[in-house]
């Protein structure tokens, strides 16, 4: 796919096609459908991911613990690539978590999600200034699980040995452009990335524990793991 | 281990159903 670099010709042939949101009809509450909605979606979102992450080269190698304690530091970070890419240049603003399910300010400020909304357009304007490529997307994405600091790591040496292969791959990547900061550029995102992740766990547990909504049982245990 | 057993079923591609 990409200058002969093979790990992110693999990221690129394992990403996974979005997912549509299944319309939640449980309830009257327009907002509260909406935020149902988007919790189906996002579980079933964490059971693709999990499978994307063992196609991921390196990560099967991990020990299980790893490769659970990587996944649940790192998850929401993962999704959050897809959601602010997704998001760039969507009209009003909206995000757009998935193709039937694009949110505004304003819808999103009336879920309970106006903390959401305000991280994540600030992560997606920062990824459309940069203008990403595709491949960079898939490469930033596996970068943020590899690197999410789970602690404590069962064994640091095959989880430095994995990240090593994304960070060759990106710099595989980037060596063919004229621009030699474009992978430190990259490497730089990554904090507004934690950011973003941290404030999304947040508003989420906030939801669940305030207005007290139920959600399924792989995004609850994965928000816990937080 | 028991308190994330779905992640934990999921990643050892356990045969029997998980329950999500």
């Amino acid at each position: 796919v990409v200058l002969g670099n093979k790990v992110i010709s693999h990221l690129m042939l394992t990403e996974p096609a979005p997912l549509a949101a299944n319309q939640d009809d449980s309830t009257n509450d327009s907002s509260l459908r909406t935020l149902l909605t988007l919790c189906d979606l996002l579980n079933r979102e964490l059971l693709v991911l999990i499978g994307w992450a063992k196609q991921i080269p390196g990560f099967s190698g991990l020990s299980l613990v790893d490769q659970m304690s990587l996944l649940q530091s790192g998850w929401m970070e993962a999704l959050l690539v897809g959601v602010a890419w997704r998001s760039q240049g969507a009209p009003r603003e909206e995000l757009v978590f998935a193709g039937n399910l694009r949110l505004d300010e304003a819808q999103c400020r009336a879920t309970g999600l106006a903390d959401l909304y305000e991280a994540l357009r600030h992560l997606t304007a920062k990824y459309e200034a940069m203008k990403l490529s595709p491949e960079e997307v898939v490469t930033l994405k596996a970068m943020a699980l590899a690197n999410s600091d789970a602690d404590p790591v069962d064994c640091p040496d095959s989880v430095q040995q994995f990240q090593d292969g994304l960070h060759e791959a990106l710099q595989d990547l980037e060596a063919t452009r004229r621009d030699q900061n474009r992978a430190g550029r990259i490497l730089m995102s990554l904090p507004l990335l934690r950011q973003t992740a941290d404030r999304a766990v947040q508003n989420f547990l906030r939801l669940h524990r305030g207005r007290r909504v139920a959600l399924h049982k792989l995004l609850l245990e994965m928000l816990d793991a937080k | 281990k028991e308190k994330h057993k779905i992640l934990h079923q999921l990643l050892q591609n356990s045969t029997s159903p998980v329950d999500l």
